[in-house]
């Protein structure tokens, strides 16, 4: 898997045809809503865990 | 035959039907059947096709072939049936002897169903050939050996053919001290860092890298067959078998200019599992294709 095709796939999920060019942000982390957070924290752990889960 | 591991099941007739198109329907208890840690390599259905009446005229060459048309019937749990087609071939009228079409994608379907699981049902249906208003109702003389009075010889067949795991699959996770040349099929661990690539930068927010499998290695070949092998498969290759999402937060512009994080699921970006699978050949699917 390289950088192109996680770009490409981020791309199409956002339905654009490149790379927004979007200025810096000093504290990037702290301007993610809580529940945003929580849900990314279960799905990731849905992608790492899963099948073991299943099993 | 030219799997390491053959096995033959014997088919039940449940239901038969008479209309535009003569339908049967055939049940094979496969549960247990199939052994752990083995791979489907092939399905083939095998019906003995009955020779016609003595008393059937013989038609023009042109009229004189059906089309045997093979489905994959399932019983949702709503009580509903629904089929998905898994092979279609025209037959000679008048030829007789076994006929065989291919069932793996059936039967691939199949396995992937919750157990316990129902026995594998497939419809098969003899339509005419060609289909318009002047086609003659030659099909009507095609028939199965699960129609008549024959003994168990004639019965519908279904063969397995397998491959072991053990000796022909992918082997897990790669050795990272092993060289990749001439390894077996594995899964090999990747790093790809997002925060090194400009583009991701300032707009992937989480995670800053990816920790992210391929598939590398060769894999073992069956023994050459002694009967013709499937059509259109190629060599056993080490491909993705099972896949996952993986999740990422990038800032997305809003209205207003005003870049806000946005949550994604980016698809089938992770490799769970590598296997070894023919060129042309179904992997793994979810129940319903």
């Amino acid at each position: 898997l390289t950088g192109e095709q996680v770009l490409h796939s981020l791309l199409e999920q956002l339905q654009l045809s490149q790379a927004p060019v979007l200025p810096g942000a000093g504290a990037q982390g702290a301007a993610i809503p809580a529940p945003m957070r929580a849900q990314y924290v279960a799905l990731l752990h849905r992608s790492h865990g899963g099948r073991s889960r299943e099993k | 035959r030219f799997s390491q591991s053959f096995r033959e099941v014997a088919g039940r007739l449940l239901a038969s039907e008479a209309s535009e198109a003569s339908a049967l329907v055939l049940a094979f208890g496969l549960e247990r059947r199939l052994p752990a840690g083995s791979e489907l390599v092939r399905a083939a259905l095998r019906l003995f096709q009955r020779p016609p009446p003595p008393a059937a005229p013989r038609r023009p060459e042109r009229s004189a072939r059906a089309q045997v048309t093979v489905e994959w019937l399932r019983v949702l749990p709503d009580g509903s049936r629904r089929a998905w087609l898994v092979d279609s071939r025209l037959v000679n009228v008048h030829d007789s002897g076994w006929k065989a079409f291919d069932v793996t994608d059936a039967v691939t379907f199949w396995r992937q169903l919750s157990p316990p699981r129902p026995p594998l049902l497939l419809r098969v249906s003899v339509r005419r050939e060609p289909l318009g208003p002047g086609a003659a109702g030659a099909h009507r003389l095609v028939r199965f050996g699960a129609q008549g009075p024959e003994g168990a010889e004639a019965a519908p067949r279904l063969e397995l053919h397998t491959l072991d795991l053990e000796a022909y699959g992918a082997q897990g996770d790669c050795r990272p001290e092993a060289p990749a040349e001439g390894a077996r099929c594995c899964r090999r661990e990747s790093y790809l860092d997002l925060q090194g690539l400009r583009w991701a930068a300032h707009w992937v927010l989480e995670p800053p890298g990816l920790l992210l499998h391929e598939c590398a290695g060769a894999c073992r070949q069956p023994p050459a067959p002694r009967a013709p092998p499937a059509p259109f498969l190629g060599p056993r290759r080490c491909v993705a078998a099972e896949t996952g999402p993986v999740p990422v937060i990038v800032r997305a512009a809003a209205e207003g200019g005003e870049a806000r994080p946005r949550l994604l699921s980016l698809p089938d970006l992770r490799v769970r599992r590598c296997g070894c699978a023919a060129d042309g050949a179904p992997l793994p699917r979810p129940a319903a294709p």
